[in-house]
This record gives structure tokens, sequence and C-alpha cells, in this order.
């Protein structure tokens, strides 16, 4: 990825909107902190919507950012994560920073055709996530 | 200021200038995360027929999908059974139950499906393509669902009826091999959809996919004073009815928690 990243530096450095990177952005740090983000695939798009009945789409949601403290007011860390953040601010070298990750999922239920004329609706259990937080 | 640890998915490197992936890169994520949710291809026969959603068998799931689950699932909302608004399925609490229990619902329509060494009995065999039920989901129970309507034409046969349900074992030079599956009463009156419990025919059919020869439906007057007559006299609606009242078949299953891989 570095390497990569250097090449198209070089060759085409206006080639992306740095300012629309939260990773590049200088004054996007807010967005950088650990939070809820969300992927949506959409059925529909990918013309897939004849045979995935419902929903119309997935919201995909991830976490990501960093775990800084203090933490904002509506983010879940555990204890762990505290620990963990107070031994990386002694050894950042050698120790890494808790890590962003979900602390509640639910399901999504999917329902598609198998073929022409049987059909299934299928619970995928933890596939949503509802809140991220630092482990 | 130094730099922090080796991080598996959160330290962002400043050196480092991180791009926007493309619209073919964020599609490839896509095409991932529908093969990890086990949807990676259409379905077979589909490419020049989409399948039709306002046949019973698909309109029955999305009426549970409508009605009973809702959109924006949570594992810890209330059961199915506090939840459900009305549909047109006439959902019993036995059903809702099922749903609740329930990982993956199938349903499988009525075919017209010959079957070497069973004779042809119009409207009173049904089949249905089994083939898709994984072995290793446990299957909390099945039932067919026929819809009974009160408009039938030149109709001979008022009163109450017993539909009963076999499953057929063999039929050779007209002697019929029959077990008994369910049966239910029907009066004249009453338009709707019957359910028939057929958990053990299903099971079978599952294990002994070459037994799969269907079911029988037998239709008799309540009281036994006359023949059997055919389902289609007393309004029971076959597989070349209208299409959102054909016959079909739902399975109930537990997963066993074994993800499916497909090849791509």
């Amino acid at each position: 990825q570095k390497r990569d990243a250097k090449r198209k530096k070089k060759s085409d450095a206006l080639s992306y909107d740095y300012r629309n990177n939260p990773y590049t952005d200088p004054g996007a740090q807010y967005s950088r902190t650990c939070k809820i983000q969300t992927l949506y695939v959409s059925f529909r798009d990918l013309q897939w919507q004849d045979w995935i009945i419902a929903p119309d789409g997935y919201d995909a949601y991830y976490c990501s950012g960093e775990c800084n403290f203090p933490l904002n007011a509506h983010m879940n860390a555990t204890n762990h994560a505290i620990v963990q953040t107070l031994v990386h601010l002694v050894s950042p070298g050698k120790v890494p920073k808790p890590c962003c990750a979900p602390t509640k999922l639910s399901a999504i239920s999917v329902l598609y055709f198998l073929d022409e004329s049987n059909v299934i609706l299928k619970k995928y259990k933890n596939m949503v996530v509802k809140s991220c937080g630092c482990h | 200021e130094r730099m922090s640890g080796l991080y598996v998915d959160n330290g962002f490197d400043q050196t480092v200038v991180h791009r926007v992936v493309s619209q073919r890169e964020k599609r490839e994520v896509e095409h991932e995360i529908l093969n990890l949710l086990g949807l990676p291809d259409r379905p077979r026969n589909t490419i020049n027929r989409p399948p039709q959603v306002k046949r019973s068998a698909p309109k029955f799931l999305l009426d549970i999908y409508k009605n009973a689950l809702g959109e924006g699932e949570d594992e810890d909302e209330k059961p199915v059974m506090h939840r459900h608004k009305a549909g047109e399925f006439d959902l019993s609490g036995q059903d809702l139950r099922a749903i609740d229990q329930s990982d993956v619902i199938m349903t499988f329509a009525a075919h017209n499906h010959h079957v070497p060494g069973v004779r042809h009995e119009r409207g009173k065999r049904l089949w249905f393509d089994v083939s898709d039920i994984p072995p290793e989901e446990y299957m909390i129970g099945a039932e067919l669902r026929l819809y009974h309507s009160t408009h039938v034409k030149n109709r001979k046969n008022h009163g109450s009826h017993t539909i009963t349900a076999y499953r057929v074992l063999n039929i050779e030079n007209g002697t019929r091999e029959l077990q008994y599956v369910d049966a239910i009463n029907v009066t004249s009156s009453k338009e709707g959809w019957l359910t028939l419990n057929i958990s053990k025919a299903l099971d079978h059919w599952v294990n002994n996919p070459d037994g799969n020869r269907g079911l029988y439906l037998s239709v008799h007057p309540a009281d036994r004073s006359a023949h059997e007559v055919r389902p289609e006299d007393i309004g029971i609606v076959g597989f070349r009815g209208d299409p959102d009242k054909q016959p079909f078949i739902v399975g109930y299953f537990k997963s066993s928690g074994v993800r499916e891989s497909k090849v791509r």
C-alpha cells in the first residue's frame, strides 16, 4: 500500500481529493475517532433485486477510527481499553492503542429466490453493528 | 511525535497517503460481502425469466418478513408473537412460535412433476422440489398450505369435508401405497388458507431424496356419506390455479451453525 501510494503520489498528485479523505484532511480530526461507519450494499444497484426480494440493500456497518482519550460522550470503552491506553502512553512503540470494534451486534434477515419457484428467508446472526467502542 | 505500535486495524500511519477506493473496487467489496452471506450469484434458471414475487410461496415469506420480522431486527427485541401484524396468510400461534425459533424458513411451490412408476392423478397429487434443503439444518416443523375458495363453478359438494394428506410410497397397477400424514376438516363457507402438518413427510424426503413421490390429497365428505371427490370440486386451488393461491409447503429450520461455502 505504501509503495502504491508513493507511486501514485508522484505520478498523479492531484488525482484524489485529500480534503474529502478523513485520514488526510487535517480538519477531520473528529471523523478519525472510533465510530460507526456505513458501507451500503445496494441489491438494486447490483441489479439483483429480481431475486433478492428483501431488503433493498444491506447496511454493512463497521467500526473505524482511533481510540484516543478522552473518549467522546457516546462511545463505550471497556476498563481494559483504558488500561491499554495508559500502557500505550508509557510504551507507544511496543503496545498498540485499544481496538475500535463492535460492542453490540444484531441480526438481519434476507429473503431471496433459490430458483424460479422456491424461496428462502434466512436470518444472519451478528451481522449488523449497532454500536462501536474501544476494546 | 513518536510512532506508536503496529496496529491491526486502527493505526493510521501519518506518512502514508491513504487513497479512496475506485467504483470497481467498491463493487468488488460488495460482492465479497454477498459471498460471505452465501449469495454469490443469481439462482439457476432465472437469467431470462425473473422469478415472480406474486406467487403464493414468495408472498407468504414476504408477509412474514414485513409483518412478523420487520426491518431493523434486534436480538433483544420482543418475540415475533408480540409484534406480529395481521397478514393475509392467517399465521397461527404455532406458526409464530416456529418463526421465532427459526434461523431459516423455506417455501416450496407445488409442481406438476412426473415420477416414474406413479400414475398421474390430476389435482390429487402434489410434488415439491425439496432438494435445496441442506441436510445439516435441523427441522423444527413443516406444513402444507392449501387455499380453499368459496367461489366454485357448478358446486355440487356442500357441507363439511375432510382433506387428508398422504405421503405417496408407490402407485403401481392402479394400487396406491400411501402413508397417512395429516387431516383437516373444512366447511364450504370458509374462505382462506388451510394448513396440514407434514413435518414427518418432509423429514423423510430430506433424508431419502429418491423416495420423494409427493403427497396425495384425499377429500371425503366429513360424514363419509359419499365417495372421494376431487380437491378442486370443493374449492381447493391447485398448481394451475391463481398464482397467489397455489399450494406450497413451508419448512422451519434451526441453523446448525455450519457456514456453507459456495463456489464462485
